[in-house]
């Protein structure tokens, strides 16, 4: 199982449609500071770890939306969908390619309201549903498999009892 | 519950000493529980020998040192509950030239068992990818993504010889 | 009280602004009150508007972007208090290719006024200085000084030529 | 006023006596991690900070003593000399340069115990002197002219309200 593709749509400073074919192996993402390259891995948490504390670095989902930039107006809706090759089936579906989408909608009528839906190849889903699969996976964002920026430096401060307390969490 | 936390402690501790050996091209480190009959009381401490040093706490390490360290922390629990799919965000921020090549090379390795997204500025990193994009910022102050990423750029990133001319 | 608040205050928030403008090639920055008529009942905001992108509060930015405006923000209380010698350890490890030249450019700048040591992995910035020394950690486990390091070794470091071959 | 030369000897790393010389203007220095680079920079507050809270990342003053290596027993004793150019009189002694040493030394009977010795120009002097000294030339560890490895992260994790009392200190 590995992620072919990722397709962002007004996601953070993604003001457009965007979508990044992936291989297999390693794959490096750089660019200038404030390009975009920690939204890339924010889109990702965004779907893999509905439930995740690992903030996406929004004070609510709502942050998550593009908010407009010189040449564009705000959206009000984002999308993210990860596409994963499952030939081997890890992902307990019986499909060679799986689609995962999440979509955040500003709703139209009440102000701070917004709209969350899940999608598991274009068949609404839900929260719970994501994550049972993902789990399965051991793909969820909860696990050591994710570094977000600044992390090792979180890791350097820990004490002594917090560093012991990963320990409990994995056991 | 404590049986569970040994077991886990005994095989994350050894990955950790195969990961900082390599990574720090022969040092040594290790974890030590404060409390090893009481583990829930006490902490974890992290013990490294950079290569020709003293063994030292991870507080009195320098600032690469340190980082270089809680990296393979990290590494070695991702060894003990591997994932397919890593993401690592800066990682290699705080190390000088040598130790960044060091740590690109152990994740280019694991990226024949896993897929790897690495997020770097480091050029050392960068060409050791099988795969390489570039984000940018439009004129319009919107993200893009383009693939042809000229390496050239980056010219080879190197700690001064020292005592060389 | 409050009146040597509202001084300093405005005094760095002058440097801060024209600081920022210049490190972020045109940028916009300012510090504001929370609570500007009780200002010892808030805190103060730093709020920053990256080239090209809207107005956000120092939390919302990205690791670079943070990195460089706290940078402003000390380069602007030393503009206000200044002294003799200014000594800076690794201010430039978040910045890409791009913004270490800058910040490199106005230490540069700094030091027709005033000594300055700076500790460095950059080559952007390392080219910049009048005097440069090599540390080295010798096979016994000592440190030792060079005074030739060879900066042909460090390459020039620039961010990919977004979109370019 | 400006720095000329830094002496040290048996200082953290520096296991041995090195004599670092300065010019005016910009000096960077550079090296691999862990080779001593901060400990240079620990060597300047050492001596410029005497009260200063900011760390000299040691737990006690004989933590700054060479602790051997490989090829060296270790020390009882570290000392650090700042020699700087006076001749434009801002430090408040009669002489074109001044040097300002200072001590740390295990007791040799007592352990735990040890003395501390500051020196002006030779004479011996108290860390009251260099207090008064220093604050009179404007180049106290105290303020925003010492940036030390990872201030730069401590400024972005501050809250609005420390961030605040940075001003308080300077009003
Ligand atoms: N909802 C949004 N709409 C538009 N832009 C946004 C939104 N949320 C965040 N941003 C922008 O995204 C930028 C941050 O991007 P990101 O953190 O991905 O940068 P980066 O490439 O990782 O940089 P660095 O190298 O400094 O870490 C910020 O400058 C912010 O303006
Ligand atoms: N009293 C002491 N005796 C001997 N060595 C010491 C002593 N105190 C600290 N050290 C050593 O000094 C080293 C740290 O050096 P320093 O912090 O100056 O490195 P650096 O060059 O700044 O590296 P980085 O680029 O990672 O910040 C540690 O590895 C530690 O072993
Ligand atoms: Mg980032
Ligand atoms: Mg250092």
């Amino acid at each position: 199982m590995y992620l072919t593709e990722i397709n962002l749509e007004n996601f953070k400073s993604f003001g457009r449609k965007i979508r990044i074919p992936f291989q297999e192996g390693f794959t490096a993402i750089t660019g200038p500071n404030g390009s975009g390259k920690s939204n890339i891995a924010d889109a990702i948490l965004f779907v893999l770890g509905p439930k995740s504390s690992k903030a996406i670095r929004a004070g609510k989902l709502t942050d998550l939306i593009f908010n407009g930039a010189k040449s564009k107006r705000p959206a009000k809706s984002c999308r993210v969908s990860l596409v994963f090759d499952n030939s081997d089936r890890v992902l307990p579906i019986d499909k060679d390619k799986v689609t995962l989408t999440r979509v955040v909608k500003i709703s139209p009528s009440k102000s701070e309201a917004y709209y969350s839906y899940f999608y598991i190849n274009g068949r609404s889903s839900s929260l719970n549903e994501f994550d049972q699969l993902l789990a399965h996976a051991r793909i969820s964002a909860d696990g050591y498999n994710f570094v977000q920026q600044g992390d090792i430096n979180r890791v350097v401060a820990m004490s002594n009892l917090e560093r012991r307390r990963i320990l409990d969490d994995i056991a | 519950k404590k049986y569970g936390l040994y077991k886990v402690f005994d095989a994350i501790d050894r990955n950790f000493q195969e990961i900082f050996k390599e990574l720090s091209n022969g040092g040594d480190a290790h974890l030590q529980l404060e409390n090893p009959d009481e583990p829930f009381e006490g902490g974890l401490i992290i013990e490294a020998r950079p290569l020709n040093k003293k063994v030292l706490r991870l507080e009195s390490l320098s600032g690469g040192e340190k980082s270089l360290t809680a990296l393979a922390l990290i590494f070695a629990i991702q060894r003990f509950d591997p994932s397919p799919f890593y993401l690592l965000d800066e990682v290699d921020m705080f190390l000088d030239a040598v130790n960044a090549e060091m740590v690109a090379r152990m994740v280019a390795k694991n990226s024949s068992y896993a897929q790897v997204l690495m997020i770097s500025l480091r050029k050392v990193t960068l060409t050791k990818a099988d795969q390489l994009y570039g984000v940018t910022l439009t004129g319009g102050g919107i993200s893009d993504v383009v693939g042809k990423v000229n390496l050239a750029e980056f010219k080879t990133e190197q700690p001064p010889e020292e005592g060389k001319s």
